[in-house]
């Protein structure tokens, strides 16, 4: 049974999208097999693996309105076990559509689930924003991925965050849980950085992973070349601390 | 008559909301009145000027839908000549409200007439999405400014925004203009970043305002203390560079 996790945080820029492509080639790298979701009508996950504009019919909008199944959308990328289903600016009428159906929320999930075992893990990348589109990836989800920048904004929408989390299992989902909240763009000679990470580990604890992920050049170039970070500059410490958070998470399922 | 601005980017994290707080702090340092609008359910702008949650009941969500009028929500913040309407979550609910609604798009337009002579400058922070809060945004504003990270991501979306603002020109406010682009969180050491600003200026030309913002700690540490960075840091390079920025539009705005 693959395991959907949902990469899920309504604050701008905190880095969701290039966790989910190099967190998703991570495990792709750990034989893995790998599903990305990319569910943000940006289309940056999309991009980030070298799927242009023109290669991306059928998308993920069509799928999600049932007028293809999801299989007819997915495709194979560079890296050896890991597709994706790419996103374009359609799914941005979606939400529109969608508001008025009883069952909106679970669209995304009934797509999924006939291919839901074709793969170990699904990697759901999602807008920055709580609206339908993100409320139907936390629907779709088992576990909800945080990634969380060290910086002031990002903290303060965290409670807005898990307690959308808490209404959607209530009403949706009661399996969903927190996978956990990854520090990303750390810089450790900031105070600002320092201060945030010790606020959200004495709060938190375990649910925060150990592996952070450094602010590191190399993750925002390697997109313009459609690469993971894997193929752009495996020697980089973003490639190391992606590699390790996948690790990381697989030794974490595990114990379960 | 006031100048209606919308600091807007469906992309995440660009600095929308860190160029809405000082630019509107260096426009009122600059002897202009001036009127920040919280448009973003995430309120960072409202806590950015040190209006706490609870002190924002009426908030501009009770203003939009017609409930209260913007006057009741306007507060003093506190540098001189410098206003907020601030956001709350609430404002999340007003997306799914209105859409039904034929003059969905012209709400926020309507609650500032009244009061637009009372401001030099009415700055909208916008949220980090095309939805219904930005397309109110983009209606009630007069130019629209552009806030653009030098990173690959950013520069994907520009093209997206552009035909947005252009839409919404045609459907709902004929004299809506671009403001201009001006870039954020530039590191020129690095490659990336030289790339970006060589294609942006070369594409936009004038169109881009010369003053850039520099990525700059004290910038982003000034949010948790609710203060602009002129009352948190005034010599730094963050405070000197929004500075600029504010006298580069004041320029602008005179030779039209
Ligand atoms: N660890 C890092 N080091 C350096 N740059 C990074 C890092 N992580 C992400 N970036 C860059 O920062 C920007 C924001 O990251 P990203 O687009 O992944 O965030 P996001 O949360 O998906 O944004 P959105 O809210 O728009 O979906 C991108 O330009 C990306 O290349
Ligand atoms: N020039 C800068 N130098 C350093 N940090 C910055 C700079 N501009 C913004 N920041 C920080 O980067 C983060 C993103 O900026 P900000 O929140 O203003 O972007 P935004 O576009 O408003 O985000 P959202 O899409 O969530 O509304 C914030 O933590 C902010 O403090
Ligand atoms: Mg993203
Ligand atoms: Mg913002």
């Amino acid at each position: 049974m693959g395991r959907v996790i949902s990469i899920a945080n309504q604050k701008g820029g905190v880095g969701k999208t290039t966790t989910s492509i190099n967190l998703a080639g991570g495990l792709a790298l750990s034989r893995k097999r790998v599903l990305m979701i990319d569910l943000d009508p940006q289309g940056n996950a999309s991009s980030g693996v070298g799927i242009p504009l023109t290669e991306r019919t059928p998308s993920i909008y069509n799928a999600l309105i049932g007028e293809c199944p999801l299989s007819d959308v997915i495709r194979p990328t560079e890296t050896g076990r890991l597709f994706v289903a790419p996103a374009t600016r359609d799914l941005i009428g979606a939400e529109v559509e969608l508001v008025d159906q009883p069952d909106r929320a679970e669209y995304l999930r009934r797509a999924v689930e006939p291919i839901v075992d074709d793969y170990d893990y699904i990697i759901i990348d999602c807008p920055p924003s709580l609206g339908l589109l993100t409320v139907n990836g936390l629907t779709a989800a088992k576990t909800v991925l945080v990634p969380l920048q060290a910086e002031y904004y990002a903290l303060e929408g965290l409670s807005q965050l898990l307690e959308t989390v808490r209404l959607v299992a209530g009403a949706y989902n009661p399996d969903l849980e927190l996978e956990g909240i990854v520090l990303t763009m750390v810089d450790r000679r900031t105070n600002l950085c320092r201060q945030v990470e010790d606020e959200v580990r004495g709060h938190f604890g375990e649910q925060v992973f150990e592996t952070v992920i450094p602010r590191n050049v190399r993750l925002s170039e390697a997109p313009s070349f459609g690469q993971t970070i894997f193929r752009y500059d495996i020697r980089c410490i973003g490639a190391e601390s992606y590699l390790s958070l996948a690790r990381e998470m697989i030794r974490r399922d595990r114990k379960e």
